[in-house]
């Protein structure tokens, strides 16, 4: 089963 | 002061048919290097990045970095009051707009609207410049065209590069299926499928998302897909003179 992983964890808030 | 003239109304509809399934309110910035959007959708796994040159306009003014938050929704109620052929201009005079304002222009017609603006503290995501290991190009109505086919089997696709071209693939309850585009260098532009791959990836998405942005397909005859493994991947469609609108979609990995 794959999991959908969020853009939080590749991009940084700026 | 801020004014930005679309010598082409209809691309800027089109950019906001494109993003609209996407994302719900977002902030426009203007600055004197031209026009930018980066906003995400609810769940956070989508990005849209617009970016719009001032040289790509037919008239463009901006003395000072103005942020204007609009709702995409409202917006797209004021360009339907567009024609395809109009020139758009958008404008506002102050400094902290509470509105701004569309000037719709065709042969025979010039419409003046007002669009209410709102104050979003939306949080911007940095996203690094990114060397990507495999990179194709293709033709937009191809990959839209994959995109909702294999949708209809199941609602992962996987992505995998090789030197020799991509493969999409699906493997739902019903069953499964791939689909591999080869690389060609046919004369028409348009046609053309390139892939630069130094490192080959397998990845799966969403598909849904893809369908949603492939609406952008009427931006581009072209495609540009960016992938590294265990990255987000990136769809461009360059807007020909302008600049390009990009949707950045995290991939789904293996538990």
């Amino acid at each position: 089963e794959t999991k959908q992983i969020k853009l939080e964890k590749f991009f940084t808030k700026t | 002061m801020f004014e930005a003239k679309f010598e082409d109304g209809g691309l800027f509809k089109k950019i906001v048919e494109a993003i609209k399934e996407l994302v719900k309110n977002v902030n426009l910035e203007a600055n004197g290097t031209g026009i930018s959007l980066q906003a995400m959708d609810t769940s956070h796994v989508a990005l849209v990045a617009l970016q719009l040159n001032e040289k790509g306009f037919k008239k463009y003014r901006c003395e000072k970095s103005l942020t204007m938050g609009l709702s995409i929704e409202n917006l797209q109620k004021i360009l339907k009051c567009s024609g395809n052929d109009d020139q758009i201009t958008l404008r506002t005079q102050d400094e902290e707009p509470t509105t701004l304002s569309f000037t719709f222009e065709s042969k025979n017609r010039i419409s003046e609207f007002q669009l209410n603006l709102m104050s979003l503290d939306q949080e911007q995501l940095g996203v690094p410049d990114t060397e990507y290991s495999s990179v194709v190009r293709m033709p937009s109505n191809e990959f839209t065209k994959i995109c909702r086919e294999l949708g209809n089997i199941n609602e992962a696709i996987g992505i995998e590069t090789s030197k020799e071209g991509i493969k999409f693939y699906v493997k739902g309850d019903i069953g499964e299926g791939q689909v591999s585009v080869k690389i060609n260098d046919t004369e028409k532009p348009e046609e053309r499928v390139e892939c630069e791959v130094d490192e080959p990836v397998n990845l799966s998405f969403a598909v849904r998302y893809f369908n949603l942005f492939n609406k952008a397909s009427a931006l581009s005859s072209q495609v540009i897909l960016s992938m590294s493994q265990d990255q987000p991947l990136v769809i461009e469609y360059i807007i020909e003179e302008m600049g390009s609108l990009k949707l950045y979609l995290a991939p789904k990995i293996n538990d």
